[in-house]
């Protein structure tokens, strides 16, 4: 068949002017070790959902991404991920939601849609089955980068006057992935 | 957020999504990406949708599953049913934001409606091309 695969690493207010040459670099690089790990695993045969994982996960443990490490940061201060797998072909799905300490929330995921009769499992509950799941645990401060915590504070900063929120190109990032 | 949608060689997609949300978020908030239909959707007789974007849009839209049904329904290609939902209802709606969508032919649409997109391909020759810009 046409083995094919796709990737996006988020949509928001991404101009060529606010990105230096190194850092689009980076992405560049990322996104590409991203399509490489997932092709990888279609060109030996192996099932979509697989190849979904594993270049999820490059992306996951990348901080240049909003999610896993280098995930944005709540209110509190801490980093709380969703993610969500699904497979055309049964129409099997698995998702969490609010885990703090799942190292790639995208195998939690994967491992609710497989190991458990259940679709969606959120907070403590999910972080609690990936660990019976022998996923990889890890503590909140693992996914910590610091632009992240400048977005945050900046967040903050704008929060007392909600139209400069929304006149700010920076802050407008905040709603995207 | 981060996404992934393949196409295996027995012919069956998948589709996956990973995020940490929207700064400084309150409340337990829970986006798109963990709702099923919302941000992520897969189904081999349509197409395989991974979204990115303002997730409250996604949610009220069930975005990633309106892809699927303008396929499925209205007989649209990956492209037509794509654009519909991201570069004609979702602004339409008030939010933005891309998605990834592949088809069983292996047929692929990224679109979106900001003005960048973390974003890349890969085909059967091993072929990959990875863009940012519009």
């Amino acid at each position: 068949g046409p083995i094919t695969l796709v990737i996006h690493g988020g949509a928001g207010n991404i101009l060529r002017e606010n990105l230096t040459p190194e850092k689009e670099a980076a992405y560049r690089e990322r996104l590409t070790a991203a399509l490489d790990s997932g092709y990888a695993v279609l060109e030996r045969g192996g099932k979509s959902t697989d190849a979904v994982i594993a270049a999820i996960r490059i992306m996951e443990d990348s901080p240049l991404f909003n999610a896993g490490k280098g995930a944005v940061f709540t209110s509190e201060g801490i980093n709380e991920l969703d993610a969500a797998i699904m497979d055309g072909s049964n129409l099997m799905a698995g998702a969490v939601a609010g885990v703090t300490t799942i190292k790639n929330p995208i195998t939690a995921a994967y491992a609710v849609m497989t190991k458990s009769e259940h679709v969606m499992l959120t907070g403590k509950g999910a972080e609690k089955f990936a660990e019976e799941q022998g996923l990889d645990i890890v503590p909140n401060s693992y996914f910590f980068d610091s632009t992240r915590y400048q977005q945050l504070l900046k967040a903050k900063a704008n929060e007392k006057n909600r139209e400069a929120q929304w006149i700010d190109p920076y802050i407008k990032d905040k709603k995207f992935g | 957020t981060v996404g992934c949608v393949a196409l295996d060689q027995y012919g069956n997609l998948a589709a996956g999504t990973s995020t940490g949300g929207m700064t400084n978020k309150k409340y337990g908030r829970v986006g798109d990406a963990p709702i099923i239909g919302a941000g992520t959707y897969a189904e081999n007789a349509t197409c395989a949708v991974s979204g990115t974007g303002w997730g409250e849009f996604y949610i009220r839209l069930s975005a990633a599953h309106d892809i699927a049904s303008l396929m499925k329904y209205s007989n649209l290609s990956v492209q037509q049913a794509a654009d519909s939902v991201i570069l004609k209802k979702l602004p339409a709606l008030g939010g933005n934001g891309g998605a990834i969508v592949l088809d069983r032919q292996g047929n692929f649409a990224f679109p979106f409606c900001t003005s960048g997109m973390y974003r890349g391909y890969i085909t059967r020759k091993g072929e990959g091309k990875v863009f940012i810009f519009k």
